[in-house]
C-alpha cells in the first residue's frame, strides 16, 4: 500500500459525507446504496465513523461528471479514467468524483462499472490511501470485475488504512436475550393513558442528552420503517438505522449493512413479535426474518404468502400488538390485521384506516407499539393513539424520540 | 501482423499521456536532444512496468499498451 506525500489524514473520527447528484445509469436509492457499502467497508476496519449529510459543506463531497468539471483533473469520456478523488484536507481535499460518461452499475457487469467497488477504491484515497500495486488490492489503481456480493477488503488495504487510523474500536452488540425488566418503573402503566400529564413525553424514555448529529434533529425528518427489538427501538432510513436503547442514553446511528450485511437497505416496514424473539422486515413484495443478527433460513418469501391478494405488491407500514397478538399491515388507504396465533389474515379485511384510526393520515410510513400506545409515522409527524379506544391522543414530531 | 506507422504514432502519443498523468512524467517541449527525452520516457515505462509486475523492458510492447488500456482510477500511481 502507499500514502500521500506527507501522510494527509483526517483528524477526527466523525467524518461526514455528502452526495450532491446521481447518474442516471441507476436508481437513487441504489447509488445511496452502493456508497454507504463503500464506506462501510472502511469504517468496518477502522475507528472511523461516516454521517451521510443532506445539505451544506461535508467532509467528502460525491458528485458525478463529465468531461471538465472545474478541477484539474478532466475526464477522457467513456473507459480510461473512471474517477478519481482527493486525499483528507480542506476545500476539494477528500472528495471523489465519478466520470458521468461511465456506466455506472448495480452489480458487476461485463458492460458496466460497478459503483460500490469504484467508490469504495476511491473513498481509499479519500481517507489518504494512494495506490498499491498488490494485485488484487481495492487500492490497485485498474478496474477489476470482481462479484462484491460478499466483498471483503484485501489484507493490504487493511494494513494501509490501519496504518493511518488505527484498527475499529469495540463495536457496540446487541443485547442478548435474558435482559433485566424492559421498561423503567416510572413509566407510564400500559392502557392508563389518562393518567399521563401532558407534559409528560412517553417518547423521551431517558434523561435528555444533547443528540451527536445535528440531522438526528432534523424537523423534516421521516422514517421508513420503525421495530422494536429486544426492548429496544430500531428506526430505519435508507441504509441506516438509529438505535435508542433504554439502557444507554445515546442514540446509536450505524448502516443497516453493519447489522445484517445480506439484507437489502430501504426497507418499508418491520415489526417485532417479542414472544418469538423475531423481527421481521418488508421491502417491496418479499420480507425477511431474523432473530437479533441470524436472518432464518428459507427467506425471502413473497408477502402473498400472509394472505395479501396479488394486487398488494408492497406494505407502506407494520405495527404488532403485544396484547392481542394482531399484527396491523397498512396498504395505501386500508390496513389488515394478522393473527400471529393462526398465521392468518383476519376475515372482514382489508377495512378503511380513516375508519378505525380517525385522524391518521395515509399513507402511513411507519408504526410502533410503545408504552401501551401506538405511534403512526407519517412524514415528519407522528399520531399517537390509544388502540383500546382507537382514539387520537397526540401529534408529535417524528423524531421526538431522538432527545431533540 | 505488423503494426501500421499510424498505429504506432497514436500508441505513443498514449502512452505519453499515460506517463504524464501516473507516473510523473514531463515531455520536455523544447528539448534540443531527442535521444534524451527518449530515455526519460523509457525510464517511465519501467517504472510503470514494474508498479504492474510486468516485465521491465523500457520498450512499448505490447502487453504495456494493453496494460495502458485498461478502465482505471485517474489518481496517479506515482508522485514526486
Amino acid at each position: 500500500y502507499s500514502t500521500f506525500p506527507l501522510r494527509p489524514t483526517w483528524k477526527k473520527e466523525d467524518v461526514t459525507y455528502r452526495i450532491l447528484n446521481y447518474t442516471p445509469d441507476m436508481l437513487q436509492a441504489d447509488v445511496d446504496e452502493a456508497i454507504a457499502r463503500a464506506f462501510q467497508l472502511w469504517s468496518s476496519v477502522t475507528p472511523l465513523r461516516f454521517t451521510r449529510l443532506y445539505s451544506g459543506q461535508a467532509d467528502i463531497m460525491i458528485s458525478f461528471a463529465a468531461g471538465f468539471h472545474g478541477d484539474f483533473y478532466s475526464f477522457d469520456g467513456p473507459g480510461g479514467t473512471l474517477a478519481h478523488a482527493y486525499p483528507p484536507g480542506g476545500g476539494l481535499g477528500g472528495d471523489a468524483h465519478f466520470d458521468e460518461d461511465e456506466n455506472w452499475t448495480k452489480f458487476t457487469t461485463y458492460n458496466g462499472f460497478n459503483l460500490f467497488l469504484v467508490a469504495a477504491h476511491e473513498l481509499g484515497h479519500s481517507l489518504g490511501l494512494g495506490h498499491s500495486n498488490v494485485f488484487g488490492s481495492l487500492m490497485y489503481p485498474v478496474y477489476m470485475a470482481t462479484d462484491t456480493r460478499y466483498y471483503q477488503l484485501h489484507q493490504d488495504d487493511i494494513d494501509g488504512i490501519q496504518a493511518l487510523y488505527g484498527p475499529p474500536r469495540e463495536s457496540p452488540v446487541l443485547p442478548t436475550k435474558a435482559l433485566p425488566p424492559q421498561e423503567p418503573t416510572e413509566m407510564i402503566p400500559a392502557g392508563a393513558p389518562t393518567q399521563m400529564s401532558p407534559r409528560e413525553d412517553p417518547t423521551e424514555m431517558t434523561p435528555s442528552k444533547p443528540p451527536q448529529r445535528p440531522e438526528d434533529c432534523d424537523p423534516h425528518l421521516t422514517f421508513d420503517a420503525i421495530t422494536t427489538l429486544r426492548g429496544e427501538t430500531l428506526f430505519f432510513k435508507g441504509s441506516y438505522v438509529w438505535r435508542k436503547s433504554p439502557y444507554f442514553s445515546e442514540i446509536e446511528h450505524d448502516t443497516i449493512f453493519s447489522f445484517w450485511p445480506s439484507l437489502i437497505a430501504g426497507f418499508d416496514a418491520a415489526y417485532e413479535v417479542d414472544n418469538k424473539d423475531r423481527v421481521l422486515f418488508f421491502k417491496d413484495n418479499q420480507y425477511w426474518a431474523v432473530s437479533g443478527y441470524r436472518i432464518d433460513s428459507g427467506f425471502p418469501k413473497p408477502i402473498h404468502y400472509l394472505g395479501f391478494p396479488t394486487s398488494v405488491g408492497k406494505i407502506d407500514a407494520a405495527v404488532h400488538d403485544q396484547n392481542t397478538k394482531r399484527t396491523y399491515f397498512f396498504v395505501g388507504n386500508k390496513y389488515w390485521s394478522f393473527n400471529e396465533n393462526t398465521q392468518s389474515m383476519e376475515r372482514g379485511y382489508p377495512r378503511k384506516i380513516a375508519a378505525d384510526f380517525q385522524g391518521v393520515p395515509h399513507p402511513i410510513d411507519a408504526a410502533l407499539q410503545k408504552n401501551g400506545y401506538f405511534y403512526f409515522f407519517h412524514g415528519s409527524n407522528q399520531y399517537e393513539v390509544d388502540m383500546k379506544k382507537k382514539k387520537l391522543i397526540r401529534i408529535m414530531k417524528s423524531n421526538s424520540w431522538f432527545n431533540c | 501482423f505488423p503494426v501500421s506507422q499510424e498505429k504506432e504514432k497514436e500508441d505513443m502519443q498514449f502512452a505519453k499521456k499515460y506517463l504524464e498523468n501516473f507516473y510523473d512524467f514531463k515531455e520536455e517541449k523544447h528539448s534540443l536532444f531527442k535521444s534524451k527525452d527518449l530515455n526519460h520516457m523509457a525510464d517511465k515505462i519501467r517504472e510503470m512496468q514494474s508498479f504492474f509486475g510486468l516485465e521491465v523492458t523500457g520498450e512499448l510492447n505490447h502487453k504495456t499498451m494493453d496494460m495502458m488500456k485498461q478502465p482505471r482510477c485517474g489518481m496517479p500511481d506515482v508522485r514526486s
